[in-house]
């Protein structure tokens, strides 16, 4: 007789960490300090708050690989009444908007509790004061896997004297730092990179990493937008029309709706719209159907006038930035950075950046190397699944005079109100056609300058010589 | 000011439902087959029934790309009051066991039924019937995406005069037919090579495959196992504490609670371990504490004296029953397989079966056709970020007699109670050591035999031309 059973989220992500990264100690002790950097990026830079961002590992009992990690920042905090849940209970948090952010998943911390929990039993440390708050608030917290929810093993707070705001989190867990301590460094480095605004201190056994940040020009912060008709579906329909609160009483008419809920539809727009697609643009939403929906769906998808969807939820970091990180950390003879511009794909915007940086202190390679971003969080592993890669090795570089092997970094930067990440652990982007097509468009852009730049350098040479 | 809030599990399969496999159209009709294939042997041979499956795709709208998805089989069905949460809340199923089955997530199904609401708003309709069952059970189900529920649009019974007992499952969703139909046709002719014991029909707009079982002989079910030492953690020890019923009134002891709850661990066994690691084995279980359990799971994992994890909830295919299969499928003149010896990582025992097949029909390539299986489900996409295309690229096939362009195929399969999956999708598999050793191993074991046969063709060629 088969027994059936349900999971809880927290459950099914205890039993599949290795979904989300968390492999085994090297790999996650590299996840933790991810998800925790990731999130104080998120909480400072989207709120235009100049990122202080402290990160410590520290060993506590090498001989069981028992460390800490702590990372502190200077960032918008948490509300003490939604610190449990944010930090206990899985599939919660605030970045479920149509805006560019690190965080996607609502995730990402509680897989480094949940490891943290599973290997030492700790509970996870935090402090936290939003922005003006009287106090600080202090958790201890745990979660309750079965019903995936938090366990407050204890709590405090304390009189915020020095008007401090931020978010400081300490884990306890087994993870193995010399088999990881290189690939963190790296990502500690790159995130200095593509974020050359933040301040970013990061010690370690045996290692200290301090980055200064070389401008106080943060990139503009996302603005929350709205869906696209180009990525409607049937259960989208359903979810805003019933998010209107006067629903019942005072329901819109279709084309109100339309202008209301969506990106770039104005009154105009949808009226044409409405029209095309054989709908009575005065029909009371509550009157529709799924029926009714179903063809709305897919006239919405099929329709080819509508604007391309806005770029104000992206937040790319800008050419000059990207040059200077990438001249700051890669420390080459020549860097020239493209911004594309704002594309979509299925009604998603989508910026994407590429650097080439070639010479002074990079090495020659057989191919060039290749340093991955999506939304500002550097990917260090999975490069052979990854879109970037395909691209990269698709280009014939000799039309740029670049013969390998070759001292050249590749730089690839894709924004997005939806990354199309092939995994929770986002490692690695799926091939879009949309998105491949722009990535070599950039790449393309940038090595014509490398070529113009090689090709002087070619005559400067020859006219040495002679 | 900050928004958060949760979501249910449905929810985020809904938004991101392309790391499920449902990335567009095409995908979904292909992962949609997927799912109610893989369930539907599931359902019959881990019960010891002979499989006839029968699957059809039929155009409804292709105008419009509406397709339905048919799956039938003659498996255990499913039990009238389960029917609703097994196909209508995400996180639910039959298969969170220590047991070789293609089901791991309570997943699959769920993704399906998702898709095929939110592109035609139309609900899943099942008929089902366990053996010996008066009745047979129709229902159409959505899902309550925003609780995780299922909604029961209809359900009815009528008499089984036939004593038919299984599933049928039919889907309506926006599917690219012309898009999937070569990747679904070769899905279905892989599955034939992998269970060469089932009856599989797979009509579609035209295409019909008829695949008849080449023997009666199904491999023996795997039964379910008990977690290992080596697998352990604080969490699954809390978990197995508290499921003991009458923990309270008689709480067992610490030497009983490892024997009766773990694989391979008996009485002598648990006695000599309890006291390498420093534990009273008369201890009550209930007394123990959290930093005791933090000690117990890192002592259980670091000793090495354990007997290694049974391999009875295994269930390979078999050196004989794979070379029918393939030999049936591939209709190459040489055909070679390997089932190694059960092995294990982290506790989960697993097994690496590989053939070789080379010639006859087999067209000759640069490299080797590599065709993938883990638990007996056919791995179509996703190869370079499989550790069977890393090893296969690795091996120095010269030494074996076989230089590109070859007409060789190589075909592994992984069985494990954790096939280490690199995503929900379950399209490739991560490089575990010990994994990536056994499939080297066994490749190597099986190129041997190749080189022998290919040596002995040499021979008789030259015999020839003398
Ligand atoms: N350092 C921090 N400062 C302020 N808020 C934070 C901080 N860390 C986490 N949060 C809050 O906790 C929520 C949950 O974090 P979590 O990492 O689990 O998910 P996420 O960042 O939203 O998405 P992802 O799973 O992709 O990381 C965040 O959305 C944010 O609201
Ligand atoms: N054709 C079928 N016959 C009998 N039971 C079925 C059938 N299809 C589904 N089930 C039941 O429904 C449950 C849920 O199926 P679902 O595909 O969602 O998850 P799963 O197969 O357990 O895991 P996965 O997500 O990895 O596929 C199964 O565990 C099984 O108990
Ligand atoms: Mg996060
Ligand atoms: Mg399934």
């Amino acid at each position: 007789l088969e027994e059936y059973k349900g999971l809880s989220p927290a459950e099914f992500f205890y039993r599949n960490r290795e979904i989300a990264g968390f492999s085994n100690p090297t790999r996650a002790l590299y996840q933790t300090v991810r998800e925790l950097v990731e999130n104080s990026l998120d909480a400072t830079e989207m709120f235009g708050i100049l990122p202080d961002i402290y990160v410590e590992v520290e060993e506590i009992n090498p001989k069981e690989n028992v460390v800490s990690v702590r990372v502190r920042d200077n960032g918008i905090g948490v509300p003490p009444e939604e610190a449990p849940n944010v930090f206990g209970r899985v599939f919660y948090g605030s970045k479920y908007k149509l805006r560019q952010s690190r965080g996607i998943f609502g995730l990402g911390v509680k897989m480094a509790v949940l490891y943290a929990q599973m290997t030492t039993g700790k509970p996870c440390e935090i402090r936290t004061a939003t922005p003006k708050s009287d106090y600080i608030y202090s958790f201890k917290i745990l979660i309750d896997i079965s019903k995936n929810k938090p366990i407050i093993v204890s709590k405090r707070k304390e009189k915020n004297t020095k008007r401090w705001h931020g978010t400081d989190v300490r884990l306890i867990l087994e993870g193995n730092w010399s088999g990881s301590k290189n690939r963190i460094a790296e990502y500690i480095k790159r995130t200095a990179m593509i974020a050359p605004y933040a301040n970013i201190t990061f010690r370690g056994p045996g290692v200290e990493l301090i980055f200064k940040r070389v401008t106080k020009k943060l990139p503009e912060p996302p603005e929350t937008g709205k869906p696209h008709p180009k990525g409607v579906d049937i259960e989208l329909l359903k979810q805003l029309i019933s998010g209107f609160k006067n629903l019942k009483e005072d329901p819109p008419t279709l084309q109100e709706f339309l202008v209301t809920c969506f990106d770039s539809v104005g009154t105009i727009t949808a009226r044409r719209f409405l029209e095309w697609a054989g709908f009575d643009p005065n029909v009371r939403i509550d009157k529709l159907r799924i029926r009714d929906l179903e063809k709305l769906a897919r006239r919405m998808k099929e329709y080819n006038e509508w604007r391309r969807p806005r770029a104000t939820p992206l937040s790319p970091l800008g050419e000059d930035l990207l040059m200077k990180g990438v001249k700051e950390i890669l420390k080459a003879e020549f860097v020239t950075a493209v911004t594309r511009k704002p594309a979509s794909y299925g009604g998603h915007p989508f910026i994407v950046e590429v650097a080439l940086a070639w010479g002074g202190e990079i090495k020659p390679m057989e191919r060039p190397l290749l340093l991955r971003f999506a939304n500002k969080i550097p990917l260090l592993y999975d490069e052979g699944a990854d879109v970037s890669r395909k691209v990269v090795d698709n280009i014939d570089w000799n039309q740029y005079k670049v013969k390998m092997p070759a001292p050249l970094a590749v730089v690839t930067h894709i924004c997005s109100t939806k990354v199309p990440f092939k995994g929770v652990g986002k490692e690695a982007i799926a091939d879009v056609p949309e998105i491949e097509k722009e990535i070599e468009n950039a790449i393309k852009e940038a090595a014509r300058r490398l070529r113009r730049y090689l090709s002087k350098k070619e005559k400067e040479m020859e006219v040495k010589v002679k």
